[in-house]
């Protein structure tokens, strides 16, 4: 198993648009600061890790949809989708081909509300089963095989007491 | 609940020894409980004893070699707990060229097994990837993805070879 | 008492703003009190521009971004309480290099007026220099001081052209 | 006034007695992780910044003394000495070079014990006569004329509270 493709629309500064195909090994992603290279992980972990308490650096949802920039208006949702190949059926799912899509909307009525979607391969779904596939394939986004900017930082900084945690939560 | 968590300090603790000595040519480190009869009593303490040096606490070691130990640890929770795919973002910031290169090596083999996604700014990082992106923001401050990155650009980073001229 | 921060406030905030412009090749920011009328009560705020950008509070900025605007800060305050001696241990680590080089004018500016003493592992910063030191570790594990370090060794770096093959 | 060398002898990971020359301007410093670069910053704060609760990166004083290597015994004293050029008289002494030194002696007979020693041009000193000397000519380490490694992270990590701390101090 591994993520053939990310597709992004008006995530974070991602105001358009944008399809990122992968490879199986090493992809390294680089750019000057500020670029997005950060918010390309933010878009991973938002559906990866929906339940998941590692920040996607935002207060509120909606802080992820794309809030305007010189050329272009704030928009009004925002859309991820991950696609895996599943040819070795890691993920419980009869295909080989299996798309994760995450959709957050600001309600048009009522302001501060907004709505939040999961499709799997196009068919309607939920946190739960997302957060069930997603715990069977050992992929989501709690363990240590996210590495946030600046999580070196914070181990460095903890107490013995906290990095003792660590090995808890893993036990 | 006790011999859940010494079985996890065992494993991470052997897998931590292999990857800092493999991360830092050499040098020897290793995880202590502080309270070994009643784990959940005390903390866990980091010693590292980099190439040609006593050993210490990670407190006192230099903030490269304190970054280098804390990436070592996480390797090793990984190697304990493997997953398909990792994501990396600049974690190679505050190594000098010679450890980068060393992390930059661990990360390419470790791509054999899984997939593996590294955010970084380091050419030694750059170079050793089977695929490169570079993010750009347009002139209308929208992000955008490009596939062709001049790697030509970033030139070789050594620290400086010391003594020579 | 509330008099003296307000001075002290204008005139590092005046300072923030011109620096921060110069360093961001363009882009504005300023400093805002919480609580202008009670300052004690309330806190500082810093909110920054980059380029091309919307103006956003230091949280939400990259992690380059908020370590090129919290320095602009220090030296707004440097600038507003001028020292003959300045230490800089690192400061340019998480700057792509354009920022990096930025900085280093910036540093390099200064030192006509003061003494500066900067440590880095960037190369945009060395060549800056007037004089560099390398600093070794010996076989024994003691440290020395070279005079000449190579930088030849240590390669332009650039953020890569984007969009350029 | 600009300092014009620095000599080591025993200080930290210095096993050894350097000299350090400095012109004035831009001196820039490089090598490899934990060669002994923020060692040198150290070395300045510990004769510039007495008082300082810059940490020198040290549980007690006696830290600070080289405690061995491969190739060297543990000393037991360390000295380091600040030399600046005082022709334009910025430090109220009527020489055209000061010498700073600060000496950190173990004790031979009681263990744990101590001695630090001042002198300012080889003429002893004390804590206090430092710490007016250098306020005078504002290189004293308090200020925000030394940034350590790993400043900027906790200027970028402080609450809005703290921030304007900051100013409360300089005012
Ligand atoms: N909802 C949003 N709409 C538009 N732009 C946003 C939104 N949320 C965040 N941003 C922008 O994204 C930028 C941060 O991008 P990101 O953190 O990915 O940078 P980066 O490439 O990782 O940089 P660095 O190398 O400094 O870490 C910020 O400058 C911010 O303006
Ligand atoms: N009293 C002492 N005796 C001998 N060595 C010491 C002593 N105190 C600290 N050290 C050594 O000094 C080293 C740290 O050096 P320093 O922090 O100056 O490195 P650095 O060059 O700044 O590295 P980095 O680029 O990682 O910041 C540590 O590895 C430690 O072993
Ligand atoms: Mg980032
Ligand atoms: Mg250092």
């Amino acid at each position: 198993m591994y993520l053939t493709e990310i597709n992004l629309e008006n995530f974070k500064s991602f105001g358009r648009k944008i399809r990122i195909p992968f490879q199986e090994g090493f992809t390294a992603i680089t750019g000057p600061n500020g670029s997005g290279k950060s918010n390309i992980a933010d878009a991973i972990l938002f559906v990866l890790g929906p339940k998941s308490s590692k920040a996607i650096r935002a207060g509120k949802l909606t802080d992820l949809i794309f809030n305007g920039a010189k050329s272009k208006r704030p928009a009004k949702s925002c859309r991820v989708s991950l696609v895996f190949d599943n040819s070795d059926r890691v993920l419980p799912i009869d295909k080989d081909k299996v798309t994760l899509t995450r959709v957050v909307k600001i309600s048009p009525s009522k302001s501060e509300a907004y709505y939040s979607y999961f499709y799997i391969n196009g068919r309607s779904s939920s946190l739960n089963e997302f957060d069930q596939l997603l715990a069977h394939a050992r992929i989501s986004a709690d363990g240590y095989n996210f590495v946030q900017q600046g999580d070196i930082n914070r181990v460095v900084a903890m107490s013995n007491l906290e990095r003792r945690r660590i090995l808890d939560d893993i036990a | 609940k006790k011999y859940g968590l010494y079985k996890v300090f065992d494993a991470i603790d052997r897998n931590f020894q292999e990857i800092f000595k493999e991360l830092s040519n050499g040098g020897d480190a290793h995880l202590q409980l502080e309270n070994p009869d009643e784990p959940f009593e005390g903390g866990l303490i980091i010693e590292a004893r980099p190439l040609n040096k006593k050993v210490l606490r990670l407190e006192s070691l230099s903030g490269g070699e304190k970054s280098l130990t804390a990436l070592a640890l996480i390797f090793a929770i990984q190697r304990f707990d493997p997953s398909p795919f990792y994501l990396l973002d600049e974690v190679d910031m505050f190594l000098d060229a010679v450890n980068a290169e060393m992390v930059a090596r661990m990360v390419a083999k470790n791509s054999s097994y899984a997939q593996v996604l590294m955010i970084s700014l380091r050419k030694v990082t750059l170079t050793k990837a089977d695929q490169l992106y570079g993010v750009t923001l347009t002139g209308g401050g929208i992000s955008d993805v490009v596939g062709k990155v001049n790697l030509a650009e970033f030139k070789t980073e050594q620290p400086p070879e010391e003594g020579k001229s």
